[in-house]
């Protein structure tokens, strides 16, 4: 498999860190499933892709990291 | 707009607020003023009263801290995070906090966060109010620097407020004579001086500083421009914004102020390049490029940069079309196409555009692409043109986009 980056480790880390602080994201420490989580954050990124009227990918891609980095209010978005 | 679950409101309209301690890095008093005017916006369109407190318990308390502050929601340094508030209730209910290791200032800069702004945001919090997702909404999570003098609440903000605590009550008869000093309100500690927010009466007698804006239907209704911005389509006149967009039902009314404080209105034409994410306005001979609210650095530019003779001293009218990359420009009785993928006009233009498009026989004020057609705004009418055979499908007014 290709070598995940320092950088891409950060921004996964800071990605991360935004969908719990504000798409009610929960990561399941201790899940056998890698897969299974990264399928739920892939939901959650196209949670917050839709709110910001990004194109729905699920991925991380360069647009919704620059959104997710913008200064904002502390609320969550979207709230259980 | 959003409400927070149950949609917890303030049962009462005379709602108290106290702010507990200041930012170094404003005078005091411009911390309170920036406060007081961001309560003014909600109660100008609400029945609410805000009186403010100096001591003792208040429905809203307003703190500046950085870190961990004792809720559970420790901020996150400079940047980021700047500010959060809590939906109506007891205790710490309403209360709004700011994050003290960010830069606050009164003024809309870029080195800094504008108080009174995010203040504004975080009291529709503490009012009810969840997050909007409508660009351009005070309630919209992202910080944006807009000019605040003679802010205006966006119309998703009142729709949003207004369906928690209705529209103001109905506002007095003007009066004959003034009407006696507010006399001070029985909630106030004998010890301390409260201050009742002056409404803000909208007064047939206030002379309105802006143009009105047009109705949607009146029929004579003409555009200075058109473009499309994320899959919504925004129609220009003056200083005012039409938006139609897919996320939401209806038109939404905004000023260009509320999205590009620093563009001044009355733009000659505007089209968006949906794969770059960004969009062209041009007035008189410059032109500027924003993505979503920022402008690009390094703008505004000469329209000459473009290719135009020094001769075109301004344009009409352009549409870029997203499946050639062409771009079309008109001014006067003439168009260009420009290549956006060599950054050049094309050869053999300008044209006559009664030359090439039947049935549009004068000037272009605005035009837009929607769903592979092309529309040709011309006064109160649009015409609607298969840019391949280059074909006038059909005419219609100009404002049919809005359901009239």
């Amino acid at each position: 498999f290709p070598m995940v980056s320092e950088k891409e480790k950060e921004d996964m880390q800071f990605a991360k860190k935004y969908l719990e602080n504000f798409y009610d994201f929960k990561e399941e420490k201790n899940s056998l499933f890698k897969s299974k989580n990264l399928n739920h954050m892939a939901e959650k990124v196209r949670e917050m892709q839709s709110f910001f009227g990004l194109e729905v990918t699920g991925e991380l891609n360069r647009k919704t990291l620059d959104m997710m980095k913008q200064p904002r209010c502390g609320i969550p978005d979207i709230r259980a | 707009y959003s409400t927070f679950p149950q949609s917890p409101k303030w049962r009462k309209e005379d709602v108290t607020y106290r702010i507990l301690n200041y930012t170094p890095d404003m005078l005091q008093a411009d911390v309170d003023e920036a406060i007081a005017k961001a309560f003014q916006l909600w109660s100008s369109v609400t029945p609410l009263r805000f009186t403010r407190l100096y001591s003792g318990q208040a429905d809203i308390m307003i703190s500046f801290a950085s870190g961990f502050h004792g809720d559970f929601y420790s901020f996150d340094g400079p940047g980021g995070t700047l500010a959060h508030a809590y939906p109506p209730s007891s205790g710490i209910g309403g209360d709004a906090h700011f994050d003290e290791d960010e830069n606050w200032t009164k003024f809309t800069t870029y080195s800094g966060y504008n108080l009174f702004l995010v203040a504004a945001h975080e009291l529709g919090h503490s009012l009810g109010l969840g997050h909007s997702n409508v660009f351009g909404a005070l309630m919209y999570p992202i910080y944006m620097a807009t000019d605040t003098r003679d802010y205006r609440l966006p119309q998703d903000d009142i729709d949003g407020i207004q369906a928690l605590y209705g529209p103001p009550r109905e506002s007095p008869v003007l009066p004959t004579k003034a009407f006696p000093p507010q006399e001070p309100t029985e909630t106030t500690p004998a010890e301390a001086p409260t201050e009742m927010l002056p409404r803000e009466e909208p007064t047939a007698m206030t002379p309105s500083k802006t143009p009105a804006r047009p109705e949607d239907c009146d029929p004579h209704l003409t555009f200075d421009a058109i473009t499309t911005l994320r899959g919504e389509i925004l129609f220009f006149k003056g200083s005012y914004v039409w938006r139609r967009s897919p996320y939401f039902s209806g038109i939404e009314h905004d000023t260009i102020s509320s999205f590009w404080p620093s563009l001044a209105p009355g733009f000659d034409a505007a089209y968006e390049i949906d794969k770059k994410d960004r969009v062209l306005f041009f007035k008189d001979d410059q032109y500027w490029a924003v993505s979503g609210y920022n402008i690009e650095p390094g703008f505004p530019r000469p329209i000459q940069n473009l290719g135009f003779p020094t001769s075109v001293r301004k344009i009409d009218a352009a549409v870029h079309d997203q499946k050639t990359k062409k771009t079309y420009f008109f001014a006067g009785n003439k168009y260009w196409s420009f290549n956006e993928n060599t950054q050049s006009m094309e050869r053999g233009y300008p044209r006559k555009i009664t030359s090439d498009f039947q049935g549009i026989g004068h000037r272009v004020d605005a035009a837009l692409q929607n769903n592979g057609l092309f529309y040709f705004f011309h006064e109160s009418n649009q015409y609607e043109v298969d840019i391949k055979s280059k074909k006038l499908i059909r005419t219609m007014k100009s404002n049919s986009w809005f359901n009239c």
